[in-house]
């Protein structure tokens, strides 16, 4: 494992801790989509279902379980707490994820590395998660105004993707054999999605405001 | 070779 896996594996978990952080100590889950931790829970549940078939490493197995419990923690709470399940702004959260769903599971049987069931769900959870954010982000931009916890989670779960980038960059060219195109195309698109929003992170961060994003 | 490598990556 080099340095920028594990710093993208790092950023990854912060940002999650940042989450639990912000809706255990307000009691609110204000400014985040439901419909995106849901997504985030199918990817991971899609994702590591070689957990009991492949053992890579502890810290790969023990990694593996925290994404799985800490999503599906965040959806116990946005659905059934009773305080914060009421802060949920069901009015903002209206993307239509179920056809995100249905469209990268549709790619997934179509373009995967190897037609058998782990393999079409591992493409699956990569196409997903290259999209899952995108509820999120368009939650922030209906609100407008984006509270501190919030915009520091969208900007841990953009670097983790920027440094996985690296990653694959570094392995590229310390691996003989290293090519991923799945992954690889369907990590920078879904870096790309987070291009807009560290624009506005940064120019808030430079001028010490409030971080806005244009309606 | 068309083999897929175990997914060492989370």
């Amino acid at each position: 494992m080099n340095i920028f896996r594990l710093a993208g594996d790092m950023t990854h978990l912060l940002s999650i801790i940042v989450l639990l952080l912000k809706i255990y100590a307000t009691k609110s889950c204000s400014g985040v989509s439901r419909k995106t931790q849901e997504l985030y829970a199918i990817v991971f549940l899609a994702r590591y279902l070689d957990l009991f078939t492949d053992f890579i490493s502890v810290y790969n197995s023990f990694m593996k379980v925290v994404f799985i419990a800490s999503s599906l923690a965040i959806v116990w709470c946005m659905r059934v707490h009773p305080m914060v399940r009421r802060s949920y702004d069901k009015e903002l959260d209206t993307f239509r994820h179920y056809f995100l769903i249905a469209a990268c599971f549709l790619l997934a049987l179509v373009l995967h590395e190897k037609f058998t069931f782990q393999e079409v769900f591992w493409a699956f959870s990569i196409y997903l998660e290259a999209v899952a954010i995108l509820p999120q982000l368009v939650l922030l931009q209906r609100s407008g105004n984006v509270d501190n916890l919030t915009g520091q989670y969208v900007f841990f779960l953009g670097a983790y993707r920027g440094f996985y980038i690296l990653n694959w960059i570094y392995r590229y060219l310390t691996e003989p054999r290293f090519t991923r195109w799945i992954a690889c195309v369907s990590g920078v698109v879904q870096t790309a999605l987070y291009a807009d929003f560290f624009y506005y992170y940064f120019i808030s961060w430079k001028n010490n405001s409030k971080l806005k994003l244009p309606a | 070779d068309g083999q897929p490598e175990t997914h060492d990556e989370l």
